[in-house]
């Protein structure tokens, strides 16, 4: 070990820091973020009963330039990281979306006046990706 | 999907205000199928508010017809029993619906007669318009719920005796519409403090929905008697059950793509391609039956 250091050139530290700035990852990292709103907000509370408050959340951040299994993301994505970088920067870089949803149960009154308990897939980002 | 040529109005949902043929373009629900557009509560409003995104005219039209107070205490009920506080759908599996629609009667002519001798016999004709049914929803389970407002209180167990008919009106100039089938059967309540009563009639539904009538027409009687036949109590006391004209409840399995289908897993890994692929080499499994299912695997190809 003593020898390595010996023969590896005494970096200065502000290089130090450049060269492992490209692996660290972005301040604003891709994740999940919250957000809540309540259907009187919409004025949507006059037909739309249940439930009262609805948390759909959303994906927000910039994704690393080396993405791995971090966000599960196909090797497309660095592929296009690489496009994006290396060839044609009209070609956008990976975008930070929802990978994983939850259902979101909702209790409506339709027009007829008839009562409506519904089911809905994917009405709740629980999952952020790099795609 | 297509509507399978079921009749009905080909309105899309209350929500929508912009006439088919002068806004279309700018309609994104007119781009779905009829047959998908009617009844989905949620989707009209949103896309009608991002289509109107520069008026922010958010605020959407109140339903034309106010529900039934009893009916909507009723299905608030169903959701809390169904979803949490936040509004995801319970891990049930008993429930493989993912819809429950429930009307009340259009109208409906109470004839109220007594004889004295049968009881106090309530019967009311019936109808139902079934149009917000989507061509994707399937019936599971149809009830007719009752809500008991006991005018006396009712101290043991009541018997119902329930006769259902179902009307239709052959050709449209037929006046009264004719019997086409009937079922009578006879339930055992437990009224004390039961503020409802579901009575089961797919069966009896099932043969009208399947054809896609958007209308039920029916005649339902009702006799209900103090005590219990299987005591064999003399059921002579009447009780003034002071019945309100049912609701009919349907249970549904909506088999669109916006709809859940919790027993779906399938879908739910198709919809991850995120998730981590399975690795080549099988990892031991510590229940040990990965070694077993290893040396099976040996012996075979030796074998062969």
């Amino acid at each position: 070990r003593d020898e390595n250091l010996k023969e590896a050139p005494a970096t200065p530290p502000h290089n130090l820091s450049e060269y492992f700035k490209q692996f660290l990852l972005p301040q604003n990292e891709c994740e999940l973020h919250n957000f809540r709103l309540s259907f009187s907000q919409l004025k949507w509370d006059k037909w739309i009963i249940a439930p009262h408050r609805y948390s759909p959340q959303y994906c927000k951040g910039d994704c690393p330039r080396v993405m791995g299994h971090r966000y599960g993301s196909p090797v497309h994505t660095m592929v296009q990281n690489i496009i994006y970088e290396k060839l044609d920067s009209s070609v956008p870089k990976p975008s930070c979306v929802p990978a994983e949803y939850s259902p979101l149960s909702v209790l409506t009154i339709e027009p007829d006046g008839s009562i409506v308990y519904k089911e809905y897939e994917d009405m709740i980002a629980t999952k952020c990706t790099c795609r | 999907p297509h509507s399978r040529g079921r009749v009905g109005s080909d309105q899309t949902s209350g929500f929508l205000v912009a006439p088919e043929d002068a806004a279309s373009e700018l309609n994104p629900l007119l781009w779905l199928p009829k047959g998908v557009r009617r009844g989905y509560a949620l989707l009209p409003p949103l896309l009608k508010v991002l289509s109107d995104r520069g008026h922010q005219s958010w605020e959407s039209e109140a339903p034309r017809l106010q529900p039934d107070s009893r009916a909507l205490r009723y299905m608030k009920r169903l959701y809390k029993m169904s979803a949490t506080k936040e509004g995801i759908p319970k891990a049930n599996k008993s429930h493989l619906y993912n819809t429950v629609r429930l009307f009340t009667p259009c109208s409906e002519c109470k004839h109220r007669h007594r004889d004295l001798m049968k009881g106090d016999v309530h019967s009311v004709d019936l109808l139902f318009n079934l149009d917000r049914v989507t061509a994707l929803e399937h019936l599971l389970k149809s009830v007719l719920l009752y809500s008991f407002d006991t005018s006396v209180p009712v101290s043991s167990p009541v018997t119902c005796v329930c006769r259902l008919s179902a009307k239709e009106h052959n050709f449209s100039g037929q006046v009264c519409p004719s019997i086409s089938h009937s079922l009578a059967f006879s339930l055992h309540v437990e009224v004390r403090n039961r503020k409802w009563v579901e009575i089961d009639v797919t069966s009896f539904l099932q043969p009208l929905i399947a054809t896609n009538r958007r209308n039920i027409h029916m005649a339902v009687n009702f006799t209900c008697l103090l005590g219990d036949p299987q005591q064999n109590t003399k059921l002579e006391t009447l009780i003034n059950v002071a019945l309100v004209p049912p609701s009919l409840l349907l249970y549904l399995n909506d088999t669109s793509e916006q709809a859940y289908h919790r027993w779906n897993s399938l879908r739910h890994r198709r919809n991850n391609p995120g998730r981590p692929r399975q690795r080549n080499s099988p990892r031991v499994d510590p229940t040990g039956d990965q070694e077993k299912e290893n040396s099976q695997g040996k012996r075979a190809s030796r074998r062969r």
